[in-house]
Parts: structure tokens; sequence; C-alpha cells
């Protein structure tokens, strides 16, 4: 499953990944989540179970229809990224949102139920 | 040892040996449960691996151990946190309390772990999305699964069955699985210590007397009431906090009516 490729050229591309385009900038967000979308239809036989595919399939559409990009136009290319130095202990600001559960999986749906498992005693 | 399943059972198990208490495709936790006293039923915790699993741009493979008198407060390969991925502080180890209390927080799952050591023995408690419980290749093909599926039958402790036993110790021992009622400690006394910590008569205070009678160790009341504690801070629903025996009759009461 080659979602992590997918999430990683999206994020290049966007900078900001999934946080709100300035208006001038929405053209370009609609190329990259359209190359996004592209990615994902070419991997998704094999990330058919994949919980972060079907995060990512779910998140793209939630996206075009919010910033309104039609399903056919011009695509992006990835842009290098710059990853911070090794051995940063503090929490990465730019960490991918995918790192991020709640974030991540449920940015468009309600909240996850959760629920709680313990063992203790003799 | 006592387990509160994912769905709000509440059992006590004899599970001695290596079991999967947790396995999906993220996780995988498994303990070792150890006899507390020779010959009895009764077995504590003494071991615990969890695996996180490898996991995108996040986190590298980590594995977390802790056996009786060693509570790390890092993984198995020194670190504390995913490794060198760009993700990896998505995965943290805290240390609360040295050598007794360890937080590990996996954001990019959603969980969170609490392993304590107690006395001599081991707790566990986790957080977890459902989405992620549920996030299995085969279901058909999984092993048994204690927070899942709880323990099977033949590893049940009757506690009830053992409960009247301990407070009427002339009557004799019903046939059950329940350990034999070590004359260390009595009824009222593990009642008496229970309450003050667990004032609420529920599944936690029943266990801590449990314990306390089949081994006469006091520590595992603060083993309940930790566990209290833990589910407390993990459960989501805290009306369900609480969890009570359900009521059962009497074989003396069942002859009566009739």
């Amino acid at each position: 499953c080659k979602i992590l490729k997918c999430n990683s050229e999206f994020w290049s591309a966007t900078s900001s990944g999934s946080h709100a385009p300035a208006s001038d900038d929405v053209p370009e967000f609609c190329a990259a989540l359209r190359t996004y979308a592209l990615c994902t239809r070419r991997t998704a036989r094999t990330c058919r179970g994949d919980l972060a595919y079907h995060s990512a399939v779910h998140g793209i559409e939630d996206l075009m229809s919010q910033h309104n990009c039609s399903k056919d136009g011009p695509t992006s290319q990835p842009r290098v990224r710059t990853l911070p130095p090794a051995g940063d202990s503090q929490e990465r600001s730019d960490s991918p949102e995918i790192c991020h559960y709640e974030k991540s999986f449920h940015k468009h749906s309600a909240a996850p139920n959760y629920t709680h498992c313990g063992l203790f005693g003799d | 040892p006592h387990l509160r399943t994912f769905t709000d059972h509440f059992q006590t198990c004899k599970v001695q040996g290596a079991w999967p208490l947790i396995d999906n495709n993220y996780l995988n936790v498994q303990v070792t449960n150890t006899p507390v006293l020779p010959g009895s039923a009764a077995t504590a915790t003494s071991k615990l691996t969890i695996i996180f699993k490898n996991f995108q741009e996040c986190v590298d493979q980590k594995v977390y151990q802790a056996e009786m008198d060693e509570l790390p407060s890092a993984f198995a390969d020194g670190s504390k946190n995913g490794g060198d991925k760009h993700g990896a502080n998505s995965l943290k180890i805290t240390e609360k309390v040295s050598g007794q209390h360890v937080e590990i927080q996996a954001k990019y799952i959603g969980t969170t772990i609490v392993v304590r050591q107690v006395g001599r023995y081991l707790t566990f408690a986790v957080r977890m999305p459902e989405e992620v419980v549920n996030a299995v290749e085969d279901r058909d093909s999984q092993g048994l699964y204690l927070c899942l599926r709880g323990c099977p039958l033949n590893q049940q402790i009757d506690f009830q069955a053992f409960r009247a036993n301990a407070e009427s110790p002339r009557r004799p021992a019903a046939a059950s699985p329940s350990p034999v009622v070590p004359e260390t400690f009595p009824y009222e006394t593990a009642v008496a210590k229970c309450k003050e910590k667990l004032p609420v008569e529920d599944l936690y205070y029943q266990a801590c007397v449990f314990d306390l009678l089949t081994t006469g160790d006091v520590n595992f009341t603060l083993a309940a009431y930790y566990a209290l504690e833990d589910g407390k801070m993990l459960h989501s629903n805290k009306d369900k906090l609480h969890l009570f025996e359900r009521t059962r009759e009497l074989p003396g009461a069942v002859a009566a009516a009739a």
C-alpha cells in the first residue's frame, strides 16, 4: 500500500497540508488535491483494508467539495520538502497530520468512540 | 488477574502463562501471569510486552517491555519516542512515578496506555478508539484476545462462589474453580481495608476483597484503587465507570422458594 507516498507528495505540494489556502492559492490547492486523488486511485487495490487510505480518500472528497474543485483539471508537481534536523525532541509543528488520529481520521466526521480495557490484581 | 474488557465486562481469570491482550493492525499487547501463591489458581501479571507496529511516516516499530521490579520509562531500544520518522513524537513514553507509573501516548492511533507496578505485580489500562480496536486484517483467523473477547470460560474464576465460601468458611466449598482461601486474612479485615480505598461497593471493591483473601497482600488494595483511577481517566463514559455484579439467587433461596 503506497498511501504514505501519496500523503507525502500532497504535503510537499501544498506545504500547509489540508489547511485552508488563501483565495489566490485555491487553483494550486485544487491541482494538488487532484494529484492526491489520482495517487490514491493508483494504490486503491493494495490499500483496500488500510484505515489511512480510506481516511485520505474521504478527506480529499471533503476538501474538493469545500474549495469547489472540479474533478478534471490540471495536476501539480510535488515540491522538495526539507525535514527538520534529526534528534529534535520537541513536538514538530509540521508533523504529518496522519500522525494525529483525532485530526487526521476524524476531521470531517463525528468524534471517535473510545473504549477502555484494564487488567489488574490477582 | 481481573479484566475489564472493551465491552465493559468484568471477569476474574486464571490465564496463567502468556496471553494476548490486544492484537490489531497497529498494536500488540501480551501479558504473562504467574500464580501468586504456590498451588493457587489466582495469578497476577508479572510481565507485559507492548509492540507498536511500524506506521507510515509516523513511527518505527517499537517494543515496550515491563517485568516485576522493572518498569522502564523507555522502549526496549532505549528511545522514548517513535524513532526517526517525521511524526516520531506522535508516540511518547512519560514516566509519571519512577519505577511505578508509566504512560504511553500513541497519538497517531488516538491511544493512551497506562502501566503501573503496584506491589510486586503489574497493572495495565488502555484507551483506544473503536476504529483502531476493530482494525484487523482477518477477524476469523485472530486468536484469543482478552480485551476484546474476554477470558475463555474455562479460565474464569467464579467470583460469587468464592465470596460465598469466604463469608461462610464452615460451609463445604462449592464445586467451582475458585482458589482456596488462605487463613491468613480474615474476611472482615479484607472488607475494611478495601472500603477505605474503594467506598463504592462495585466490582473493583469486590476484586480488592478477593485479592486480599487469596494472597493476604495489602498491595492489591492499591492495585484495585489505581485500576479504578485509570478507568476514571481513560473511560469515555463516566456513568459506566463503576460496574456491579449481576444478582444471582443463592441455592438456599431457591430451595426455600421451592
